[in-house]
C-alpha cells in the first residue's frame, strides 16, 4: 500500500 | 511532535518574524525578493487547503494561520505599503518565477501519493518551496551589501528546513513505517540549495566581516 500520507507536518 | 520538529516549527516561524520585524520598523524590504515572497504565499496556501476539513491539533492550525496571514501580509506590504514599496529593488528581482512553478506543478502531477486535486496541490507546494528561495539568492548575489536581518531571515529560513531532515530521521527511527520519499527529497534539495549561503554566512561570522556572496 503506497505510503499513507496524513499531512501531519506544517 | 519532536524537539527537531518543534525546533524547526519556531525556527522558520522567526525567520517570518525577523522579516516582518524588518519591513514594519525600518519600512524597507531591500534585499528582499518579492518574488520569493511570493512564491512562499503561494506555497502556504497550496499546502494549508486542508485547513478547515483536516484537523490535526490546535498547534497546527494556529501555526497555519500565522503561515498565511504573514506570508500575505508581506506580500501586500512589498506590494501597497507606499515605503516599503518605494524601498524593493524590483530591477535587481528579475528571477522568471514561472520557470519554477510550471515545472513544479508538472512534477507533481506525475510524482505524487494521490492523483487528487488537494494532494498533487500538496505535493505541488513540497516542490515549490524547494526552489522558492532562488529569487531571493539571485538577488543576495547582486546586493552588495546585505544587511544583517536579512542575512539573518534567510539563514534562519534553510536551518527550518535542515531541521526538519532531523526530525524525518528521528521519526524514521522512531516510527515503523514512517517513510515520506517525496517529502524527504524535496526537504533535501531545499536545504543543499542554502549550502553556499551557509558557508559564507558562517564564514562571515566567524570573520566578524560583512556578508557578501560572490557573483
Amino acid at each position: 500500500q503506497p505510503e499513507l500520507n496524513e499531512h501531519d507536518e506544517l | 511532535m519532536n524537539v527537531f520538529r518543534l525546533a524547526g516549527d519556531m525556527t522558520h516561524l522567526s525567520s517570518i518574524l525577523v522579516l516582518l520585524l524588518k519591513i514594519h520598523t525600518i519600512k524597507s524590504c531591500a534585499g528582499i525578493s518579492l518574488k520569493t515572497q511570493e512564491l512562499y504565499a503561494l506555497v502556504f496556501i497550496t499546502r494549508y487547503l486542508d485547513i478547515f476539513d483536516r484537523f490535526t491539533s490546535i498547534y497546527n492550525f494556529l501555526m497555519k494561520l500565522i503561515f498565511l496571514g504573514s506570508s500575505l501580509s508581506i506580500v501586500w506590504y512589498m506590494r501597497r505599503h507606499k515605503a516599503v514599496h518605494r524601498s524593493y529593488d524590483k530591477d535587481q528581482d528579475t528571477f522568471r518565477y514561472q520557470f519554477i512553478v510550471l515545472p513544479c506543478l508538472l512534477l507533481a502531477l506525475v510524482i505524487n501519493h494521490k492523483l487528487t486535486f488537494k494532494e498533487v496541490m500538496w505535493t505541488f507546494s513540497l516542490y515549490l518551496e524547494a526552489v522558492a528561495i532562488l529569487p531571493q539568492l539571485v538577488l543576495l548575489q547582486r546586493t552588495r551589501n546585505i544587511d544583517n536581518l536579512t542575512g539573518q531571515y534567510v539563514f534562519l529560513l534553510g536551518a527550518y528546513r535542515a531541521l526538519y531532515l532531523l526530525n524525518w530521521v528521528y521519526r524514521y527511527f522512531t516510527e515503523p513505517g514512517f517513510v515520506r520519499w517525496i517529502t524527504w527529497i524535496a526537504g533535501l534539495v531545499q536545504t543543499l540549495l542554502y549550502a553556499d549561503f551557509f558557508y559564507y554566512y558562517i564564514l562571515s561570522w566567524k570573520n566578524n566581516v560583512k556578508l557578501e556572496l560572490p557573483a
